[in-house]
């Protein structure tokens, strides 16, 4: 473990806590794609599968249980609880788009073709592309709530701190996994276009609006 | 081309 990474994992659980909190307290998912909702419940699915094999450690074992849990209770809340506020018509981008081509790299390209490998492969490239339908809502509705946009600056920066873990662990534990690098590089590019308007407009106090 | 050991991150 090394500050990059925990920080990483605690920006990770920022950002789950505060769309739950969010859609809870506020008893609406105005402006949640619930697709991607839908995608990150499956990438923690089929990612954690090994909570049922081996014990890593306890923090290991509870972030997990958390994530998972957590997943599937905003899955819940948006499709169940507050569905009438989900917003349907904004949240229309194509996941089989994501889940087929993403599927077809998992049994292309992996580290060994065995179901857990090529599960957790999955939910790498899987989740490096699973905010998509949020951005595209983003753009479609061209704005988006603040306290949505300190969802995803967490969410985003989870990724990044994530890179420089795999720096750090490079350099001093000679570990290195190159799926992983190579998804969560393209997975914080994509979040790119996004800190920029974070920084240049929320921070400063404006709402976030692009020219729809 | 991995290096390392089992899947310790989340």
């Amino acid at each position: 473990m090394n500050v990059f990474r925990l920080t990483g994992d605690l920006s990770h659980l920022a950002a789950i806590i505060i769309l739950l909190l969010k859609i809870w307290k506020s008893r609406s998912c105005a402006g949640i794609s619930g697709k991607s909702q839908i995608l990150f419940a499956l990438v923690f699915t089929t990612r954690y599968l090994d909570l049922l094999t081996s014990f890593i450690s306890l923090y290991n074992t509870s972030m997990k249980i958390i994530y998972v849990g957590c997943a599937y209770a905003t899955v819940y809340l948006i499709y169940a609880k507050f569905r009438a506020t989900y917003d349907g018509n904004h949240d229309t981008f194509r996941v089989e788009f994501l889940v087929v081509p993403v599927g077809g790299l998992a049994f292309l390209v992996n580290h060994d073709f065995s179901p857990l490998e090529i599960l957790w492969t999955f939910s790498i490239y899987l989740e490096s592309v699973a905010i998509l339908p949020q951005l595209f809502m983003i753009s479609k509705t061209g704005e988006a709530e603040t306290i949505t946009t300190h969802y995803l600056f967490c969410l985003g920066v989870y990724r990044a701190l994530y890179l420089f873990n795999w720096i750090w662990r490079f350099y001093f534990e000679g570990f290195f996994d190159m799926i992983a690098i190579v998804a969560g590089v393209v997975q914080t590019i994509l979040y790119c276009d996004f800190f920029y308007l974070y920084i240049t407009k929320v921070l400063k106090g404006k709402k976030l609006s692009l020219p729809a | 081309c991995s290096i390392g050991g089992e899947k310790d991150e989340l």
